[in-house]
């Protein structure tokens, strides 16, 4: 249960900031 | 009142836990428990107690320590210091995870396609007026077109005209 | 009683509070455990100096369990209370704070609706801006057609402009006038022709 939680919580706190990267590269390409 | 850092909030409490946790294994109770061996060696006892305490407090004081080395604890609290007193001014409870990924994605990427959109509308408007330009250029362009189309057609129809003249010059001159 | 995971501030910390104070809980108890077991042999190796000593290792070993079970007793009460303060004075995210990679929820809160809207607009957006270059294409696709069909008639109306030109240059300022004229001319010629001949057959 806790390992669950600090994965959780992990992705939590990483994963918006590499899935942001990935569309900020995603809008420019579309812009360009 | 004062608001003490949570780095030193954590050493009070573990220094009152300590203390309280000697208070209540105090020599005298130690002594009771013992109480034999006290009455065979009063001063081994009592050093024996004080080596008790001493170690007991040392061993955990060293353990939180390494607590702290080892999660850079003391960097993370104050760091959380920081945080707690950059959003004291803010009263209702803040936002919390929802539990549902893309539910929360949304605000994170929302002023980016903020952005995106706000581009989007000026190169549309950009090019709309540019459009705009074009079309103009496009209708002088075509009354042009057509006021050249008049021209030559008003002068074919000259020599139209005048190839009649010719022919019926011609016609003249050939008579018999 | 429901569990609070914490889960906040295990994205803070990265490991959950409880956890953290379980790896204290039984670190200390370990050292008391530790502590009292060193305390029982230093007592059994003294003992073992005292000549004809009464008090067996079974005695010293129940004061020991004694004591210790004191001790555990008020060492469980006061980390319990320590637990309490430590997660809602030190662990702990306060309500009202929100961690600095969700500044985002607060600067701009979306819903989904509207997130779905906007990608919409954007979509949206987009067709119109496609739509645009097309009109482009088509405008100056039209531009270089007239440009071509200008030269053309330019070229045609130059043509023209050339041929009376060439008539001016050889005394005929206007073709039609001077052709009408030769019309007429040729005509009297005629007319004055047909009048001989008229006369001579008359002779």
């Amino acid at each position: 249960f806790d390992e669950i939680i600090v994965d959780i919580a992990t992705k939590r706190k990483w994963y918006p900031r590499k899935i942001l990267e990935c569309v900020i590269r995603t809008l420019k390409a579309q812009l360009e | 009142g004062t608001t003490m850092s949570r780095v030193e909030l954590l050493d009070t409490m573990v220094d009152t836990f300590l203390e309280k946790l000697v208070a209540a294994g105090s020599y005298q109770r130690f002594t009771d428990c013992y109480k034999h061996f006290y009455q065979l060696q009063p001063e081994m006892t009592q050093r024996i107690y004080d080596k008790f305490v001493s170690q007991l407090q040392t061993s955990i004081r060293e353990e939180i320590s390494e607590i702290k080395e080892e999660g850079n604890l003391e960097a993370v609290l104050n760091s959380l210091d920081r945080i707690v007193e950059e959003g004291k001014e803010h009263q209702e409870p803040a936002w919390r995870p929802s539990g549902i990924p893309e539910k929360d994605l949304c605000s994170t990427v929302a002023p980016y396609l903020l952005q995106q959109r706000d581009a989007l509308r000026r190169h549309v408007q950009k090019q709309e007026a540019k459009n705009q330009e074009l079309a103009s250029a496009v209708l002088a362009g075509r009354r042009q077109v057509e006021e050249l189309q008049q021209q030559v057609q008003a002068r074919q129809q000259a020599w139209q005209a005048l190839h009649r003249e010719q022919r019926e010059l011609l016609s003249v001159l050939r008579a018999p | 009683m429901s569990v609070d995971p914490m889960a906040y501030e295990a994205q803070f910390f990265g490991f959950t509070p409880q956890t953290c104070l379980l790896r204290i809980y039984i670190a200390f108890q370990d050292y008391l455990f530790e502590v009292m077991q060193a305390v029982e042999q230093v007592i059994l190796k003294k003992m073992e100096g005292i000549p004809d000593c009464e008090i067996s290792p079974i005695q010293i070993r129940k004061c020991t369990e004694k004591f210790l079970c004191f001790m555990k007793g008020r060492f469980d009460n006061l980390f319990g209370k320590m637990e309490q303060l430590f997660l809602q004075l030190i662990l702990r995210i306060p309500a009202n704070i929100l961690l600095p990679e969700d500044k985002c929820q607060e600067t701009h809160p979306c819903t989904e609706e509207e997130f779905h809207l906007l990608r919409k607009e954007i979509e949206e957006l987009q067709e119109r801006y496609k739509t645009e270059l097309c009109t482009k294409q088509a405008l100056l696709a039209e531009l270089e057609e007239q440009r071509i069909v200008q030269a053309k008639l330019k070229e045609t109306l130059t043509l023209f402009d050339e041929l009376e030109n060439i008539g001016r240059a050889h005394g005929t300022s206007d073709f039609r006038e001077s052709l009408v004229s030769l019309v007429q001319n040729s005509r009297k010629l005629q007319n004055i022709r047909d009048t001989v001949e008229q006369e001579s057959k008359r002779l």
